[in-house]
């Protein structure tokens, strides 16, 4: 008996010293790694895509449950004294603007709470100018660009790429695009509201027909933009322009980490991971915007669906199961009615 | 979590290989750091 506890009293404080020794190895690895891709990207040198171990594993490993464990531990309620230390402490870590945040830290009651935070009046003004695009959240660009080819296909990373149709689905209004890289065109009126696609509709009627000729009209190309939020960022979802919403489509899936590396080592990433599809049309035509989940940013919200839910339990094969649950939004043909601006949705911890 | 955004917008006749000012620019370069409410382009 004697001889075992003086062998526990030495092998447990060895224990301890060696796995925090392996993590703080593993973590200086992640930041040089994180480094030589930051510089990489600055030099304009593009990553190219290369599956590894960890990938594979990670396909094993039961994301969801991990989210939605991490989701109750997040949304724990914390002493008031504690708040503003464990806040003050993930700012520091995560490069968060507290100062942006629309209440005292200590009246968030958990981390989920703070997480999620509304920012003051204010804060993020919009850019005023009607033609222009604004970001619907705070995050990194990853990639940007036009969407070319039958296929409509865009670029995860430099050697992997995804179609737009997985990604929207199956049943998305997608516009074709043509041999010269434009896309259909259906209408050539702009809408915002019933009423002004109304006014749109006498306009088209009554004009002469010049106005109609096709060679008139501007081409239309299709576009995307892909923002990585990381996890000192505003999790919110705003309207990055005035447009009618008239469906939403749900795809279950995993909840792969969706980060630089995951990116360039994790195939199909945004097809597989859990998102929530918004599409409709804004004055140049078709618009779509995917909430991609990850493992921490497990579950999303619609402000303009309150009873919708993600990240829920579900039967694996379900999970997978290509065809999303879709809901059209009243009233047809018009939808729900966003401005610049409007707040859409938000990222939940967990 | 990502938001990835597609949308149709004006581009130029590929046939005429010149942009004009109605065509659509990203303002937006790779790596940026981007806020809510800023262009991403015009």
């Amino acid at each position: 008996s004697t001889n075992s506890s003086e062998g526990n009293s030495f092998l447990v404080p060895g224990a301890t010293a060696a796995t925090i020794l392996m993590l703080g190895a593993l973590h200086a690895r992640r930041l040089y790694e994180d480094k030589k891709l930051e510089e990489a990207r600055d030099k304009g040198i593009d990553m190219e895509f290369k599956p590894d171990v960890k990938a594979t594993v990670m396909r094993f490993l039961p994301l969801r449950s991990i989210s939605r464990c991490w989701g109750y531990l997040s949304s724990i309620e914390l002493p008031i004294w504690l708040r503003p230390h464990v806040y003050k402490a993930w700012a520091r870590a995560f490069h968060s603007n507290l100062e942006e945040a629309s209440l005292p830290l200590d009246h968030y009651a958990s981390l989920r709470d703070f997480f999620v935070r509304s920012l003051k009046e204010g804060s993020r003004p919009m850019d005023a100018d009607p033609k222009c695009l604004v970001s619907p959240a705070d995050g990194i660009v990853m990639r940007f660009g036009e969407i070319k080819g039958a296929g409509a296909m865009i670029e995860q990373v430099k050697g992997f790429s995804y179609s737009a149709i997985s990604l929207l689905g199956t049943n998305s209004a997608l516009p074709l695009i043509k041999e010269d890289n434009s896309s259909e065109d259906d209408s050539c009126f702009e809408f915002t509201s019933k009423l002004e696609r109304k006014r749109s509709w006498w306009k088209v009627s009554l004009a002469s027909p010049e106005v109609r000729d096709p060679a008139q009209r501007p081409v239309k190309g299709l576009f995307y933009c892909v923002i990585y939020l990381g996890l000192g960022d505003y999790h919110r979802i705003h309207s990055p322009a005035d447009w009618n919403v008239s469906v939403r489509r749900h795809f279950p899936g995993r909840l792969f980490p969706v980060n630089e590396r995951a990116a360039r080592t994790i195939g199909n990433l945004y097809i597989e991971n859990e998102r929530v599809v918004l599409e409709g049309r804004w004055r140049e035509g078709f618009m779509a915007m995917a909430a991609v989940g990850a493992t921490n940013i497990g579950s999303i919200d619609l402000f303009i669906e309150p009873d919708f839910r993600t990240n829920r339990p579900m039967k694996t094969k379900l999970l997978f199961n290509s065809k999303p649950e879709e809901r059209p939004y009243e009233p047809t043909n018009t939808g729900v009615a966003l401005r610049k601006g409007d707040e859409v949705a938000a990222f939940n911890m967990g | 979590s990502t938001v990835v955004l597609i949308f149709q917008a004006p581009m130029s006749n590929s046939s005429k290989e010149v942009s004009s000012a109605s065509d659509f620019n990203f303002s937006v370069k790779r790596g940026d750091k981007i806020r809510v409410g800023e262009a991403i382009g015009r």
